[in-house]
């Protein structure tokens, strides 16, 4: 799932 | 989270509440495109759809949720509310030829082949280019009001802070998104010329004026 590791990032 | 990103979300909010703040005070939204904003509710809706399958913080959440009623808000008072004042004569920029392009690079070019992975990326590639339609406006009409140049300078700060953030992360992190990366680096260089007039200019009680 969190391959895109900025997924926390606005 | 750093120091870059958090003070970038803030310039972001800021922006955000001092564009609706404008509109709403002086009852008007003069100067102001409509196209852009409209391109702005459009990156936070494609952007955060996250919002309704993954919760991250509060503190996520709750900005998703500020700058979607914001932009939303502000398109409601440009062409709905306030619509008298609306510019349509200058704002004339066509976002087709951003849109469509952009969707064909987002299908073309993503991380991931996933629904939301994909309007992630139309959301990346069409928030660096949102601000063209405002930019061309004020190149047309020669002149913006001082309170949209303080909008237009804490909008062009929050993604050259996030440029720092991806700095920060790729030293400390090894972590880096070339997508968002290089999105932020084309969205933040269209603000270059903006940023010499407004230092220039605006910082010295001047009123930003382009040459006709």
């Amino acid at each position: 799932e969190g391959e895109r590791g900025n997924k926390d990032e606005l | 989270m750093n120091v870059f990103r958090l003070t970038g979300d803030l310039s972001h909010l800021a922006a955000i509440i001092i564009l609706l703040l404008k509109i709403w005070k002086s009852r008007s939204c003069a100067g102001i495109s409509g196209k852009s904003q409209i391109l702005f509710a459009i990156v936070f809706t494609t952007r955060y759809l996250d919002l309704l399958t993954s919760f991250i913080s509060i503190y996520n959440t709750s900005m998703k949720v500020i700058y979607i009623g914001c932009a939303y808000a502000t398109v409601y008072l440009i062409y709905m509310k306030f619509r008298a004042t609306y510019d349509g004569n200058h704002d004339s920029f066509r976002v087709e030829f951003l849109v469509v392009p952009v969707g064909g690079l987002a299908v073309l070019v993503n991380h991931d082949f996933s629904f939301l992975e994909i309007l992630w990326t139309f959301s990346i590639y069409l928030e660096s280019v949102a601000i063209l339609p405002q930019l061309f406006m004020i190149s047309k009409t020669g002149e913006a009001e001082t309170i949209t140049t303080h909008y237009l300078f804490c909008l062009g700060l929050y993604r050259a802070l996030y440029l720092l953030n991806w700095i920060w992360r790729f030293y400390f992190e090894s972590f880096f998104d070339m997508i968002a990366i290089v999105a932020g680096v084309v969205q933040t260089v269209l603000y270059c010329d903006f940023f010499y007039l407004y230092i220039t200019k605006v910082l010295k009680g001047k009123k930003l004026s382009l040459p006709a």
